[in-house]
């Protein structure tokens, strides 16, 4: 998950 | 009607302006719209009904093998409209046969010319197209998946209303082509991924971070 961390911060942004 | 009022507007391209390399710009221009592209459709994909009710785990490994499915989509429906055999990047950002041989994307011309011109046939519908879209990210076949049932719930929600919309349109065998119209989906963004690879790996065209990731992910 580390390797994939901007999807992941875009995924959880609410917006 | 819930997906067309969610498909983003159209991005322009933002001319490079860092090299006198003309097919070096036109590479790093075409980056830059990609890359703006696939944070738009990070974006949209949360906003497909069924989505957002998927695990973190599972929305991840869905973009992830499936989001070059979903931006061709649109370049392959903003194509068919061009009078000469054009790729239809942006309104801004039209390649020919020659400009994407240059840029070293023949490859990708051919391919993308291929579905272009299998969707002008089938003569689609916006309906068609942004439900094509939607399906094609359900259905990437991503692996692992965290939940398969709610993932399957999800792609027969989509499945549900491209059939409620066709028989509404009374035409009986238009769900099946369309479903039958993905493999050769895959197959492009597929010849697209290795491409975008290629560039980046041999001929070390520099990639934003967004893009590398989700190109590193199909690696």
């Amino acid at each position: 998950k580390e390797k994939h961390k901007i999807l992941h911060q875009l995924l959880q942004n609410s917006t | 009607s819930h997906l067309l009022l969610t498909e983003p507007a159209p991005l322009a391209a933002s001319q490079d302006d860092s090299t006198n390399d003309g097919s070096l710009r036109t590479l790093l221009t075409l980056c830059d719209l990609l890359n703006r592209e696939l944070l738009v459709l990070i974006g949209w994909a949360k906003q497909i009904p069924g989505f957002s009710a998927l695990s973190l785990v599972d929305q991840m490994s869905l973009l992830q093998s499936g989001w070059m499915e979903a931006l061709l989509v649109g370049v392959a429906w903003r194509s068919q409209a061009s009078a000469g055999e054009e790729l239809v990047f942006a309104r801004n950002l039209q390649l020919d046969e020659a400009q994407c041989r240059a840029a070293g994307l023949a490859d990708l011309y051919e391919a993308l010319r291929h579905l272009t011109s299998r969707y002008q046939a089938m003569n689609l519908s916006p309906e068609e197209v942004v439900t094509l879209k939607a399906m094609a990210l359900a259905n990437s076949d991503a692996e692992p998946v965290d939940c398969p049932d709610s993932v399957q719930r999800f792609q027969d929600g989509l499945h549900e209303a491209l059939q409620e919309y066709e028989s509404s349109r009374r035409e009986q065998h238009r769900a099946g082509r369309l479903l039958m119209s993905l493999p050769l989906l895959r197959q492009t963004a597929d010849r697209a991924v290795q491409a975008f690879l290629r560039l980046h790996r041999h001929r070390r065209v520099p990639l934003h971070k967004l893009l590398l990731e989700m190109l590193d992910a199909k690696a």
